[in-house]
């Protein structure tokens, strides 16, 4: 099913706190959109998932679990 | 396993901690039972050692706390983060922080079991990072287990192993 924006944003935030993902500088939409696509490449290795750096369901479910507020990489 | 990056362990090996206050979800008794477990399990396989102090500034201050406690690392309400812990080093390092919008229970499976919680955060505040093992206690994600059978996985042993060395009285 379709990611919608709500659900983006929880990636972003997942990747932000977790991932040494930067606030995404909106003026620059093509960088903002690698940085992302690299951090998701990280988590999605982490935890054995598919490495697509796309945004997937079944990546978001894994960002969803209750967890340790602990980066997984060092930032 | 990993440890983090640079040399963050403790160069002693009997460290202290304090419990700074109490989550309303548990009896005093059951908290205090449940953070003395969790750091015995870490105590069985290595040469460190833990004394409990009541006032002063401990190795390791233990508190619950919600939403922005003035570490940086805001906690989100129910759900999400239940919980963060600092790697060794003066101040802040070692230090454990509970998510008091979480429900702590002390044996009941359900909500998240504050023993299994404190364990994984006590190895942060040991010097251990996140690691890629499913089955290991310092797995980033909560797996409740029955804790009346609980033993540290082998992973998590290595890791506080290769830091600390073995539990010489074993």
């Amino acid at each position: 099913s379709p990611i919608d924006k709500d659900q983006e944003k929880i990636a972003m935030n997942y990747l932000t706190k977790l991932y040494g993902l930067q606030k995404q500088d909106h003026n620059s939409k093509l960088k903002s959109s690698s940085a992302l696509s690299l951090h998701l490449k990280e988590m999605q290795e982490f935890f054995g998932l598919e490495v697509t750096g796309k945004l997937n369901e079944e990546t978001l479910n894994v960002m969803k679990k209750p967890r340790c507020g602990v980066p997984d990489v060092a930032a | 396993y990993s440890t983090f990056e640079g040399d963050y362990k403790w160069k002693k090996n009997d460290l202290t901690y304090r419990i700074q206050n109490y989550t309303p979800d548990m009896s005093q008794a059951e908290v205090d039972d449940s953070i003395k477990r969790a750091l015995q399990v870490w105590a069985d396989v290595t040469p460190l050692r833990f004394t409990r102090i009541n006032s002063g500034t401990a190795d390791i201050m233990i508190s619950f706390v919600v939403k922005d406690h003035a570490d940086g690392y805001p906690f989100d309400g129910p759900n999400g983060f239940l919980a963060h812990a600092f790697p060794p080093f003066e101040g802040i390092g070692g230090d454990a922080h509970f998510d008091d919008d979480e429900d702590f229970f002390f044996q009941s499976p359900q909500g998240y079991n504050l023993f299994l919680v404190a364990a994984h955060e006590f190895g942060h505040s040991l010097g251990l990072e996140h690691s890629r093992d499913p089955g290991a206690l310092m797995y980033p994600s909560y797996v409740y287990r029955d804790i009346n059978t609980f033993a540290l996985p082998q992973d998590d042993v290595n890791g506080i192993q290769f830091l600390y060395g073995p539990n010489p009285d074993v």
